[in-house]
């Protein structure tokens, strides 16, 4: 059965999107199998992805409320290896749809068991979460076996991560007594930048292991690659964004694996 | 009675907290008594002007939901003439909490409402949104007379443009209809990024006047200053982060006074 993975901070704009593309681009380039749930509204992991607005019959919408199965959901996108259930608007009135069913907190969960799915030749599937901490997330968190943080290395990003990790600890005692945390991982870290040194002191400190050895650097390549509905690996393969998400997918793998 | 702008957009890490803060504090500088309520449980408007954890026992929850009245929410920021409703994470339940009121969209307008808070002395108030089109981004825009859209200077951003405005056309026509758009203003923008001008481009094309002339340029500047509790005109006055939200402050109010 596949290992599932939140991609979650309910901080904006802090490189999910960008982490659950390039990271399953990365595993996928290894070989591994890789699926991504686009669980945010905005549909920005679909279109990353190269999923048009017109091939978006199925959706995450349908998985979760619908009891659609996941491989009818699947679309391969434009990387081999690497498929996406894509998402569209319509999820934002999924929360207040999921909040009056009775089991609230597992309708992604119980869509994902190995019950619902049958055999579906996965290795990983990503989950990318939208920026809050509402149901939504809530049911990736049951759904998950681990979450994996993206940290920008800003000041708010940081405010931002005991309230999370607070949520986790809750998920973990009310839901999902298995959720680990797969690590942390910074994101557009500016090396000459005094607040982005800060931000990974910070984090070393009170989180430890937890965070990757893998940093992800700022570099245009990576948000320029979503224009071209590719992952920066394809796009640019010797940009010190590609040469640092195949890092981070090795240093995935060998935590995995241990 | 006060002009009152939600800024807003559902993509999240855009400059939505940057811009409340900074626009804030540079109309205060030129004379004008500016709130900001903090409509967002992160809580990053309340870090950003020094308000502490320890300081937050009336916040925009008890606005919405306890019948508060401004004037007692309101706390005085380190900055001049600029005040602030701030927020906790408590606000994370308020959106399942307001939808079962009768009253789900209207409560913050009520609040707000010159019959409930009385003469304030204020010229603006300011609304920094939650990343999402959830009951509270929505009660904001049906309190607002006009939203501001901060838009980033990359792919993601501009596909969740076309969302928001229909969101913003619906609340015109279900719950007000004098909802008007401020403008939009281009953030974290890098000249030399071919993605940045071509964002700027189309934004331009498809939303004409209404896209401010000044854009905010990426100054690394402007992401220190919240880590001391300051504006980034406090922080560093001849920044270009600092002269450019001096240049929107004019704008805004050359708008405002036409
Ligand atoms: N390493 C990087 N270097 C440069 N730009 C990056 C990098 N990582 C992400 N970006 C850009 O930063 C912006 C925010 O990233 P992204 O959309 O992935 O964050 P997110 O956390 O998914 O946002 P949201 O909270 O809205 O879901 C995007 O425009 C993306 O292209
Ligand atoms: N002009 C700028 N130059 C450099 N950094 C900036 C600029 N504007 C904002 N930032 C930084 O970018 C990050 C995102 O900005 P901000 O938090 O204001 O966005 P937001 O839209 O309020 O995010 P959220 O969606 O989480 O509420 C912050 O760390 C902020 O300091
Ligand atoms: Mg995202
Ligand atoms: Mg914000």
């Amino acid at each position: 059965q596949p290992k599932i993975v939140a991609i979650v901070n309910q901080k904006g704009g802090v490189g999910k999107t960008t982490t659950a593309i390039n990271l399953g681009a990365a595993l996928a380039g290894a070989g591994y199998r890789v699926a991504i749930v686009d669980l945010d509204p905005q549909g920005n992991a679909s279109t990353g992805l190269g999923i048009d607005a017109s091939r978006r019959e199925t959706t995450t919408y349908d998985l979760l409320l619908d009891g659609m199965d996941l491989s009818s959901a699947l679309q391969s996108s434009n990387t081999p290896n690497l498929s996406i259930v894509p998402a569209t608007s319509d999820l934002s009135s999924a929360d207040i749809e999921i909040y009056a069913k009775k089991a609230r907190t597992t309708l992604l969960k119980d869509a994902l068991s190995p019950a619902r799915t049958g055999p579906v030749g996965l290795d990983y599937i990503f989950i990318d979460c939208p920026p809050s901490l509402s149901l939504l997330t809530v049911n990736a968190m049951v759904a998950a076996h681990s979450v994996l943080v993206p940290l920008q290395s800003e000041f708010f990003a940081l405010e931002g991560l005991s309230q999370l990790m607070l949520t986790v600890r809750e998920v973990r005692q009310t839901a999902n007594p298995d959720l680990g945390i797969e690590g942390i991982v910074l994101t557009m870290f500016d090396g000459r930048n005094r607040l982005a040194q800060g931000v990974l002191a910070d984090a070393k400190e009170t989180l430890g292991e937890l965070v990757f050895d893998t940093v992800i650097p700022r570099n245009v390549r990576v948000s320029e690659a979503p224009s071209y509905a590719q992952s920066v690996l394809e796009y640019d393969p010797a940009s010190k964004g590609s040469i640092a998400y195949a890092a981070l997918a090795k240093e995935f793998v060998a935590r995995n694996h241990l």
